[in-house]
């Protein structure tokens, strides 16, 4: 463990609890993407499932734990407690045109040609494009409240965190992860505009707004 | 270095 993943951990935690804060307070999830919270609860199941058969450290149990349960539990605050909150008219995304090409990357990218291996692969390449109908929504409405650009920002910092991670463990380790690297630097450049509008504006006091 | 899957990654 270096001090990169373990902000990059705790800035995802962090991102989790900025989004309860945010639904709690607002009583909403006005502005939050259900497609891609969903497939976070996806990504999750298929990445930590292997706590039942694999024993990492008590760290990395805790935090598997914790992300598949948030997740679901966020799905359900969405779905059902605060299911009128939800406009489906703006979450408009086609989640099918990720999960078909992550799925045949994952099977020709893969450590290991087996169910649980070619299910991580998944995992990983599904995290990386996760954030897309989210951001789609954020460009549709133009604008966002700053509680939700927050829990952004913190959720884009998690896998830009990672990437001094994989350098460092390059060097010191000697390893590398060729496909958690490339997808998560597609990942992080993917909240490349976002965080230029964010450095830009909320991080100035403004509200954010995406220009016309 | 090896290519491989950092397990203790989340």
């Amino acid at each position: 463990m270096n001090l990169f993943r373990l902000f990059g951990d705790l800035s995802h935690l962090a991102s989790i609890f900025i989004l309860l804060h945010k639904i709690r307070t607002t009583r909403s999830c006005r502005g939050i993407s259900f497609k891609t919270q969903a497939l976070y609860v996806a990504v999750f199941v298929s990445r930590y499932l292997d706590i039942l058969w694999e024993w990492v450290s008590l760290y990395n149990f805790v935090m598997k734990v914790f992300f598949i349960a948030s997740s679901c539990f966020i799905l359900y605050l969405m779905k059902m407690k605060y299911r009128p909150t939800h406009d489906p008219s703006i979450d408009t995304f086609r989640v099918e045109f990720l999960v078909g090409p992550c799925a045949l990357l994952a099977l020709i990218f893969n450590y290991k040609f087996t169910f649980t291996e070619v299910l991580w692969s998944l995992s990983i390449f599904l995290e990386s494009l996760a954030i897309l109908p989210q951001l789609f929504m954020l460009q549709r409405t133009g604008e966002a409240e700053t509680i939700t650009t927050h829990y952004l920002a913190a959720l884009g910092a998690y896998r830009a965190l990672y990437i001094p991670n994989w350098i460092y463990r390059y060097f010191s380790e000697g390893v590398v992860d060729p496909i958690a690297v490339t997808a998560g630097l597609v990942q992080t450049a993917l909240y490349a505009d976002f965080f230029y509008v964010y450095f830009t504006t909320v991080i100035q006091g403004q509200k954010f707004e995406l220009p016309a | 270095g090896d290519a491989a899957r950092a397990k203790d990654e989340l």
